[in-house]
């Protein structure tokens, strides 16, 4: 089974590291509750 | 035993050619030594005593240990009324039937099925005609029994005979007539059909050649350690003309001549079956048969009626989940082990999730291949569908509970107890176990007061895209997908065309429930009928499959201030196609709480 989230054009960023992996067409091994990414709405505001 | 009525003619200009294909085509069968002297210099002088896979076919295999593909054809059949009618034939534990003819007196059905007819094996087919108009159940009209051993070395001219059928109530009324042909495979034919389909399997670019790497996934799906230890001088031998690719003629070549002096195939691919060292015979004869199953190339279908059936063939093998039943993934991994590798964020180093081999060939067949889209084609979506219903029930049995601490066993690794918020003995079922819940605080959320920061939705394999250009590059090829595709036309798409796209791929040892990756207000679900393929890479990255857009699912759309609409795509899959939510329409939900789970089920 699968979970697809989709988000609107240009309103998250998401975390480098996991579009890194994608480019190379490999999956990240992640848990819930890790970071997936920010709004970009705030991202100006935002220093994480 | 049957009653040969009548003969059919051939037509007089073949009659040579037939003759003689008929000869070569009894050769591993007839019993009377001065005959079989006679027809091998038929053969000798047709074929001459070349090198390669014709010559080593000129060993005659005697009756006794006789093995060899019967290719049954049911023709048609003169019946005393008009119905739509089917046939069956029954061969040992095997039962195969055609598709349903027109209504009709003379039904035509020209159907086909190869048959493993071994000397000590069961040889007499019963064939039986049903008439199908009957509401509830199909009626049986007319059978007949005829023993194929005694059939296939009568001297006969004709191409095909009438048996007569009789009243299953009474033998002695005779209920119609019908005719079929039968014929054993010539065995140089049968070992090249066998390298064909091992080639189109493998052939991931379907160029019709293998390459060093297609062909190392072979011999390691093979099971043999030593030939997997040297593939790379089996390449050499078997790359005759060095032009760096193995053709399907230096590939049949090969397993010739290897597996007469140093067997390659240790296990059947397909169904994992360890396969006897001397007999290269019954091995070919063993896996064309396997290979052959559920394919779709054979007009006569099986039906996969019972689990057992379902077990022989490879339908049951076609994901990840099928070891449910079986357990016997990843025991008997050897060389036969594939892996998909992952990266794991959280020690930030690339493991090796392994998977047996049988299975990917399986998949690979199934997903990645045009023979596979026929498959798909001819039934197979409801099979699957009917797989997982079936699994939903089994795992919903309090039987199904024994199950579980040999589960815990088999990914101790993978699955932390002590997360888990109840001990075992609280699951009833293994469903129950499936859909565990975790202690609070097991899965600590990110930035928790944050509601500008996206969290991961589930434990799972993820890839993250940021539109759907770059996931159609780097990831998913079905050719068919699109956004509105995955959404569906309730929703409106435009809203998401060109936004980013996450997929969180849940493996059978996790923690199967999904939370939400966001905060916000869930304005609607919208159910998507669909078929449950795969959604294993293998299947994501073949563009013959569409997974994300025929499979079954459940979108729900949350609206948040942070970022704007967030559409939640439940997915189920091959035996676990059941999704279960756990809020409604109208809730406000916070980022990390418990939205639904995925269990057993259709």
């Amino acid at each position: 089974s699968t979970v697809i989230c989709v988000f609107e054009k240009d309103s998250i960023l998401i975390d480098e590291d996991l579009l890194a992996n994608s480019a190379r067409s490999l999956e990240t091994l992640v848990s819930v509750g890790m970071k997936l990414g920010v709004a970009t709405r705030k991202q100006s505001e935002i220093d994480l | 035993m049957g009653h040969a009525s009548s003969k059919g003619l051939p037509d007089a200009s073949e009659e040579d050619s037939s003759r003689l294909s008929r000869l070569k085509q009894k050769l591993h069968i007839n019993r009377n030594h001065h005959h079989r002297q006679r027809l091998r210099r038929i053969f000798r002088r047709s074929h001459g005593n070349s090198s390669g896979s014709s010559g080593s076919c000129l060993k005659l295999v005697s009756a006794e240990d006789f093995a060899g593909i019967a290719l049954l054809t049911l023709v048609s059949a003169e019946m005393k009324f008009k119905d739509k009618w089917l046939a069956c034939v029954s061969l040992g534990e095997q039962t195969y039937r055609t598709e349903i003819s027109d209504q009709t007196e003379k039904p035509v059905w020209n159907s086909e099925k190869k048959l493993l007819l071994e000397r000590n094996g069961p040889h007499v087919a019963r064939i039986s005609v049903f008439e199908t108009n009957r509401i509830s159940k199909n009626n049986i009209v007319g059978y007949c029994e005829i023993d194929l051993l005694e059939f296939l070395t009568q001297d006969s001219d004709s191409d095909f005979e009438v048996f007569e059928l009789f009243d299953p109530s009474s033998s002695d009324i005779v209920v119609g007539k019908i005719s079929l042909s039968c014929s054993v495979e010539d065995p140089i034919e049968t070992e090249k059909s066998f390298a064909r389909r091992l080639l189109s399997i493998v052939d991931y670019n379907q160029d019709g050649r293998l390459s060093f790497s297609e062909f190392s996934d072979l011999i390691k799906a093979f099971g043999n350690q030593v030939a997997a230890n040297k593939k790379e001088e089996l390449f050499k031998a078997a790359d005759k003309n060095g032009d760096g690719f193995v053709s399907m003629d230096e590939l049949a070549d090969l397993l010739a001549i290897q597996q007469e002096k140093e067997p390659l195939i240790n296990c059947c691919p397909v169904c994992g079956e360890i396969l006897g060292v001397s007999d290269r015979l019954n091995t070919v004869v063993h896996l064309s048969l396997c290979f052959d199953e559920g394919t779709g190339n054979e007009a006569m279908t099986g039906g996969f009626l019972t689990d057992k059936e379902a077990s022989y063939g490879w339908m049951f093998k076609l994901s990840e989940w099928a070891h449910f039943s079986s357990y016997d993934v990843g025991l008997n991994f050897g060389s036969s082990a594939s892996h998909i590798l992952v990266f794991d964020r959280k020690t930030k180093r690339l493991v090796e999730e392994l998977i047996d081999g049988k299975i990917v060939m399986s998949m690979r067949a199934l997903y990645q291949s045009k023979i596979g889209l026929c498959l798909m084609d001819s039934g197979a979506k409801e099979i699957l569908y009917k797989i997982s219903e079936k699994q939903g029930r089994k795992m919903n049995s309090a039987e199904s509970a024994e199950d579980i601490p040999k589960f815990v066993e088999f990914f101790k690794d993978q699955i932390k107890l002590d997360e888990v918020k109840y001990p075992l003995e609280h699951f009833k079922t293994f469903n129950d176990f499936f859909i565990r819940e975790l202690k609070p605080g097991a899965r600590p959320i990110a930035f928790i007061e944050r509601d500008d920061v996206a969290i991961c939705a589930a434990d799972s394999r993820l890839m993250a895209f940021k539109n759907l250009e770059d996931s159609l590059r780097f990831w998913i090829k079905g050719r068919k997908f699109s956004i509105q595709g995955l959404l569906g036309k309730e929703i409106c798409p435009s809203t998401f065309v060109d936004g980013a796209l996450i997929i969180f791929r849940l493996a059978p040892q996790d923690y199967h429930r999904f939370h939400f990756p966001v905060s916000g207000i869930i304005d609607q679900f919208v159910n998507v009928p669909g078929n449950l393929y795969t959604v294993n890479p293998i299947a994501v990255n073949s563009e013959y499959c569409n997974v994300f857009t025929e499979n079954k699912r459940v979108i729900s759309i949350i609206s948040t201030a942070e970022f704007g609409k967030v559409a939640f795509v439940a997915i189920g899959a091959t035996m676990v196609g059941s999704i279960t939510f756990l809020k409604k329409e109208g809730d406000y939900v916070n980022k990390g709480d418990e939205f639904g789970y995925f269990s057993f089920g259709g």
